[in-house]
């Protein structure tokens, strides 16, 4: 009703879902999101790896994201469907050597004056 | 329409090679004809997010043409890319 | 293009591969 939790909501949470000292993993972290391209080298903060603290992998599910899984009610975003199709490209490209066939597919549309 | 495209996603890939050369020779580190392929898509298919974005924000101010306000708002998640874009259209705009 | 370009170099090095290909590509897609 109120957007605080009911005390049985706060008593589900509590023995449900609610980190402890005495877990193993007592706080979960998303990888540091900077650009790299525009930042100093020497002012980027390092990532160590600490006690207790597990740190997320974007890349670790890889293998799974190379088509879109089904859904339920909501479809999945324009930002998913880009990943999985550059994904599946990195797969097509992947076994070629020298020459690219992206490339060469793409070379006679090259107009030099539309390049600034 | 489609050979425009084309023709769009090959200026794309031509500029990109030249980025990545540039990146490649400040870190010794060659790029693969593929690795510059699937940037150059990665790009072409950013943009046309970027664009669809950009269309709805000068809807939403009541414009019928994008401008550099509608750019900057696509940036405002980072603030470093924000900081940077927003040099860039004032270099411009002098 | 120079955000993606510089995040495969780095991926590169670290793995003391000859070139940024493919399989340095995919790993820092996710992120970029």
């Amino acid at each position: 009703k109120d957007w605080f939790l009911s005390e049985e909501e706060f008593k589900l949470w509590d023995r449900l879902y609610r980190l402890r000292d005495s877990d193993k993993i007592k706080e979960i972290r998303l990888p540091q999101v900077q650009f790299l391209s525009l930042q100093d080298e020497e002012n980027r903060p390092a990532e160590e790896p600490t006690a207790g603290v597990h740190h997320l992998s974007l890349s670790e599910w890889g293998v799974w994201q190379d088509h879109p899984f089904p859904t339920f009610r909501v479809d999945h975003s324009d930002r998913c469907h880009h990943f999985v199709n550059i994904m599946q490209m990195i797969e097509k490209l992947r076994h070629e050597e020298g020459e690219c066939s992206y490339e060469l597919d793409i070379k006679s549309h090259l107009h030099m004056e539309d390049v600034s | 329409r489609l050979s425009y495209q084309q023709r769009l996603k090959a200026a794309v890939h031509y500029t990109v090679g030249c980025l990545c050369q540039e990146v490649a020779a400040d870190k010794e580190m060659p790029f693969s004809r593929q690795t510059i392929a699937a940037i150059a898509e990665v790009t072409f298919r950013q943009c046309e997010n970027f664009a669809k974005d950009l269309e709805m924000f000068a809807r939403h101010a009541r414009r019928s043409t994008i401008n550099a306000e509608d750019v900057k708002l696509l940036a405002r998640r980072s603030n470093s890319l924000l900081k940077y874009i927003t040099e860039k259209s004032d270099e411009i705009a002098q | 293009v120079v955000e993606a370009a510089v995040r495969g170099a780095r991926q590169a090095q670290a793995e003391d591969a000859a070139q940024v290909d493919m399989e340095q590509l995919e790993k820092v897609l996710p992120q970029l």
